[in-house]
């Protein structure tokens, strides 16, 4: 699904330069569930905004599906974003001023759903997240955590190929966190959803396969789970 | 410092009415180190940002350091505030286009620093946090873990009596975590800081020297942590 080879990324700030990635190469096939793991400011949201298309690498190359990414027309990458690839956001992004079933409906937009249909499927996965309950409150209406599952559940609910979240469980407690891990975990097994999922919390990682760890921009380790 | 009975708080919402807080009892004396838990949605943000007087309550009573609240006028709070308390919101709460350096010099505005002395507080508080190397850089060029660092920084910069941290650690690798754990507990033993902390990691809440828990809007539970 994935296949990243010397992957770079340089940002410019001023006069400086900041490499946040300095040579990534990893291979992520289909149904694998793998977990990235490393300090703050180690190049993690910065390898999966490059990974799901929101972002182009400075030098390497990243072939998705066995398509180089970097050949894609914009038109091409955003309908691959909106039909293969569900992303959740470490800051959530969700729209200000519109309700929690907005957001969680927006992908289904892109599809030829009926409205009815649409708000149908939109609330069936808010309820698999537990937030059904706060489908007309606004996004700065609700808690922090209660917003995470509002991403969590808009990436879900189109069905994607592939799941990025970055810190999905972030603002959630132990409980909802294990529902939480405990879906993806049905997503990959059941539906054979690819996952990666970007956490600093071990008893999370724990639930996936694989755990690639980084480092300054590099991936420094990367081994099967032996832990589940 | 803290001294709230009945504490009530209802959010509403078109028709419907949320009770976010449902009667909530709580004193805090000077030098503790309380860890706030509960269930995402339980009422824990509402009840910092009303102790942190950022919000008012429906209901009940709130007395800071011996005086009722809701007899101070706006300005009164306002310089309670920005004196005596420090905020790390959930959100973090940057501002944008403003570097971490003027975010967290932002609390020094108020009191009678010269400039250069304002730069070099700011400085040495991220040093403390191991940002100082981002001063230049704008809260959207940083990585989450980094902005919530410029928070604490923030928070801390005026030297308050009371620190009001809203999962400070949510971003953070366990390294990092520790070692504002660590910070957070040298500032309670060795000045006196009275520190109110909204965890859902049990290994930070072991930090605390006593341990309150939420649940729909109320204490459930409130005990000395005997982990220490
Ligand atoms: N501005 C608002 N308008 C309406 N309801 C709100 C508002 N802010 C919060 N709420 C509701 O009040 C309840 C408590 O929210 P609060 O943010 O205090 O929870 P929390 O314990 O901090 O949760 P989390 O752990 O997810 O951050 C939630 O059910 C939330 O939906
Ligand atoms: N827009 C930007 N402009 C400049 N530098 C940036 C920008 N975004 C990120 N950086 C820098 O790139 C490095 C990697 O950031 P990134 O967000 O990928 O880290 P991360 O591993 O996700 O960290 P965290 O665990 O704190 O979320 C950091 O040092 C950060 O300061
Ligand atoms: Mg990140
Ligand atoms: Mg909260």
């Amino acid at each position: 699904v994935v296949d990243v080879r010397g992957l770079r990324k340089i940002y410019t700030l001023g006069q400086e330069e900041i490499g946040a990635l300095a040579g990534v190469d990893l291979r992520i096939d289909v149904g694998e569930f793998v977990a990235v793991m490393g300090p703050s400011g180690s190049g993690k949201s910065t390898f999966m905004q490059i990974v799901g298309m929101l972002d182009s690498p400075s030098g390497g190359s990243y072939h998705f599906e066995g398509r180089d990414v970097s050949r894609l027309t914009a038109d091409e990458r955003a309908a691959i974003r909106s039909s293969r690839l569900g992303f959740v956001f470490q800051s959530y992004n969700l729209l200000a001023r519109t309700t929690a079933l907005e957001n969680v409906e927006l992908p289904l937009l892109y599809a030829t759903h009926p409205v009815r249909e649409r708000e149908q499927i939109a609330r069936a996965q808010m309820q698999l997240l537990g937030i059904e309950h706060l489908a007309k409150h606004f996004s700065n209406q609700m808690s922090g955590g209660q917003q995470q599952r509002v991403a969590i559940a808009r990436a879900l609910v189109n069905g994607p190929a592939l799941i990025l979240a970055d810190e999905p469980t972030g603002a959630l407690d132990t409980k909802t966190s294990n529902e939480v891990m405990a879906l993806f975990g049905e997503l990959n097994r059941e539906r054979g959803i690819t996952i990666l999922l970007v956490t600093h919390e071990a008893d999370i990682a724990a639930y996936a396969k694989r755990i690639v760890r980084f480092r300054d921009g590099l991936i420094i380790s990367d081994r099967i789970n032996d832990q589940q």
